[in-house]
């Protein structure tokens, strides 16, 4: 049958006139970069998650994206990644939430599908079973990006400044806090 | 936050999601990502959802799951699915954000009404294609 690969790395205020040319073609390229790995699988012959996975972790291991190493900063300064994966033929799903030092989520989300009796894990005991399942574990500084570090700075600039309520006033679904 | 879906040689349909969540949240804190029915969802009858956005709406409105219910049980197209979930229900609630979704039949698509949406897609009769802005 045919093949097909869709994908995206987020939504959100992107405004043409904030994002520069040359950080406009860097997005362009890591995406076709993303489509093109994930497509291959595909041609292949291989299964549609696997496809999946190649897709993301292409994007988890770029600072552009907020996911993996570019994710953003929580208001602890820490960075906690959530991930999740589902197969259309079973409907097995796997995911995690509030990994620290899994490198890559998708794939602690897939060993979730396919290699616990569970569907969600979260935490410590999410990364205890990812580094059980040989996945690659990483100093949490390896997520550090400065100008994610930055934004979280502004964020917290803004509360001192007009206070948490003000601040959530402003952008009531930022959560700010 | 990053997501793909992919239909395979073989008819099966995979979604996943992957993110960092949102800057500055609370500890505990978990979106819609790996809320299954939310923000990550694949059934071959009908479709395969990724979502980004607002978490919290998306949990609430169950938005991927929605989508594939609104195929199954109301006979509507993909796009026909999507757009009233994400253009017109999701709006109404005020949840900002997009999804990419895909059906069996390989047919794409890709709401968003949000300002923009990091996105692209790549079948048998396209080559890649990637689009950020409205």
């Amino acid at each position: 049958g045919p093949i097909s690969l869709v994908i995206h790395g987020g939504a959100g205020t992107i405004k043409r006139e904030n994002i520069s040319p040359e950080q406009d073609s860097a997005y362009r390229a890591k995406l076709t970069e993303a489509l093109e790995a994930g497509y291959a699988v595909l041609e292949n012959g291989e299964p549609a998650s696997k496809a999946v996975i190649a897709a993301i972790q292409i994007m988890e291991e770029s600072p552009l994206f907020n996911a993996g190493r570019g994710s953003v900063f929580t208001s602890a300064g820490t960075n906690e990644m959530d991930a999740a994966i589902m197969k259309g033929e079973s409907r097995d799903a796997g995911a995690v939430a509030g990994l620290t030092k899994v490198k890559s989520p998708i794939s602690a989300a897939l060993a979730v599908m396919e290699n616990s009796p569970h569907v969600m894990m979260t935490g410590p005991g999410a990364e205890q079973f990812a580094k059980e399942q040989g996945l690659e574990i990483v100093d949490p500084s390896y997520f550090f990006i400065q100008n994610r570090y930055d934004a979280l700075q502004r964020v917290k600039q803004k509360e001192t400044e007009n206070g948490t309520a003000a601040a959530l006033a402003a952008f009531p679904d930022s959560k700010f806090g | 936050t990053v997501g793909c879906v992919a239909l395979d040689k073989q008819g099966n349909i995979a979604a996943g999601t992957s993110t960092g969540g949102m800057t500055n949240k609370k500890y505990g804190r978990v979106g819609d990502v790996p809320i299954i029915g939310a923000g990550t969802y694949a059934d071959n009858e009908t479709c395969g959802v990724s979502a980004t956005g607002h978490g919290e709406y998306f949990i609430r409105s169950v938005v991927a799951y929605d989508i594939a219910a609104k195929m199954k049980y109301n006979g509507m197209s993909l796009k026909e699915a999507a757009d009233k979930v994400v253009m017109d229900e999701l709006v109404d609630f005020g949840g900002e954000g997009g999804i990419i979704a895909l059906d069996k039949a390989g047919n794409i698509t890709m709401p968003f009404n949000s300002n923009g949406m990091f996105r692209g897609y790549k079948n048998s009769s396209d080559t890649a294609k990637v689009f950020i802005y409205k």
